[in-house]
């Protein structure tokens, strides 16, 4: 890919960016943003994905890139290359970055600080050429938020929760809060929805009845816009191994693409 | 119970704090948190509970006290006095405290500032005597945990996490940093680790296979010291419908108690 001379034009061959959001932790912001960007790669698009959770960087554990380490880009400008997971997404991650052991990344890393260097993972890293750069934002909407707006130009965002009343509590006050930096909702997706089990194919709902219309009511999302996750041992497994993107892409996440 | 006079002697009648932490979001710390305090309750003892997550307060939506406002304690001294739950445990969370709906508690709360107002839930609240105050951190080790650990001594942490890998890297990251606070870990609880089919019985573990002994080995807690809490629809049903602590106990949170 062509390669950018400095900080100030590392974007300048990016034509759209996504973020996945939630403002609650653990309803699988990381799994959707990591398993969306391959299945966009699939079907042909030339992919960046951005870990910008600082605090808790997952991307490398999901893609089997725990040892990977970035190596400068050959045209210099202080630029780094992304790492290529197998599946042909290109990855920028804190992960991804040696620091000692003992000073893990995101361990000192709170407030203003955080917000400056997510927007370093966006300036510093050599993309080239692509049609979409997903960005997996932390959780709620805080100073790294802020900083990935200061640094991109986001298009939309991709806006994620579970069935559960606590979810939606907190869902819903982030879309006010992302709607105030002025981010479209593109997409709702509901995870951990339906459980079926494999033994004898019931299907039960463990974490209560569900919130997505509403969700996509308040964000101004169509119902077609609206996409359901089952708890899915395949995805689990996919998380698990850090084989994401080895496999072919489970089918909810191609008709997200 | 006995009034306190002021911010300085509000915490005078506590014998004990205990906070519930996890550097990973979703694992299930607020629901640990509510359920261990009705359940040490549930045995006689006098309790407290501070939602310390001021970002997304959810203690109000499973204690089933939305519409609960916080009144002036009646000795004064600028002292709110507790809500008290149905299963008899004192609360405080940022949940009751009455602000514009369009600025929802936490929607402006960043750094430094969520730290303050975290500490002001346990100085300004009247507790009385209380043998345990069980506090609920927000996820990772920011400057709530700060604020919580500089306006309280922290006796001991609950440090909870699901089998997942994902949870793991975060989870034992924050136990570094929770050291480096003196706080020591009481004990470790794995949640969400087995679901049990309602249909035909079938155990099966959706997160994938564990590392509870892990984080307890670095710990330094004891085999005993590790709790395993089952996908329960007992528990999601009470969380959801705002009815934890109107029946007994589940059995892992008394003993967890
Ligand atoms: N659809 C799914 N099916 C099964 N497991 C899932 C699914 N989505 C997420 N998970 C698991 O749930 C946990 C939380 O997901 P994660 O992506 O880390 O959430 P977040 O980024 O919101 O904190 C992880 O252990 C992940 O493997
Ligand atoms: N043991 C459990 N069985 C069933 N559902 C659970 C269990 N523990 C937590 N949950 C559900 O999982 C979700 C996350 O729990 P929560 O306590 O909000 O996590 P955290 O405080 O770590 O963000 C909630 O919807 C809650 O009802
Ligand atoms: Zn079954």
């Amino acid at each position: 890919f062509g390669h950018a001379v400095g900080p100030e034009d590392a974007l300048a061959g990016v034509r759209s960016c996504v973020a996945v959001s939630s403002c609650k932790g653990g309803v699988g912001k990381s799994t959707v943003a990591a398993h969306l960007a391959h299945a966009l790669a699939a079907r042909g698009g030339r992919v960046g994905l951005v870990d910008a959770d600082v605090m808790g960087p997952s991307a490398p554990t999901v893609l089997g890139l725990e040892d990977a380490r970035v190596e400068a880009s050959p045209a210099g400008g202080g630029l780094a290359l992304p790492v290529e997971s197998r599946g042909g997404v290109r990855v920028a991650s804190l992960g991804f970055v040696n620091v000692a052991p003992s000073t893990k990344p995101g361990a000192a890393l709170r407030g203003p600080l955080a917000g400056r260097v997510a927007a370093q993972l966006f300036r510093m890293t050599d993309w080239g050429e692509l049609d979409y750069l997903v960005v997996d934002l932390p959780p709620g909407v805080g100073d790294v938020t802020l900083g990935v707006c200061a640094a991109v130009a986001v298009e939309a965002a991709v806006v994620v929760t579970t069935p559960s009343r606590l979810a939606r509590v907190d869902v819903l006050k982030g879309l006010e809060l992302q709607e105030g930096l002025g981010v479209p909702t593109a997409a709702v997706v509901e995870n951990l929805a339906v459980a079926v089990c494999p033994g004898c194919g019931a299907e039960n709902r463990p974490f209560g009845g569900g919130h997505a219309a509403e969700l996509a009511a308040a964000a101004g999302v169509a119902p077609e816009g609206v996409f359901r996750v089952p708890i899915s041992p395949a995805v689990a497994a996919a998380n698990e191994a850090g084989a994401v993107g080895d496999a072919a892409p489970e089918p909810v996440f191609l008709s997200l693409a």
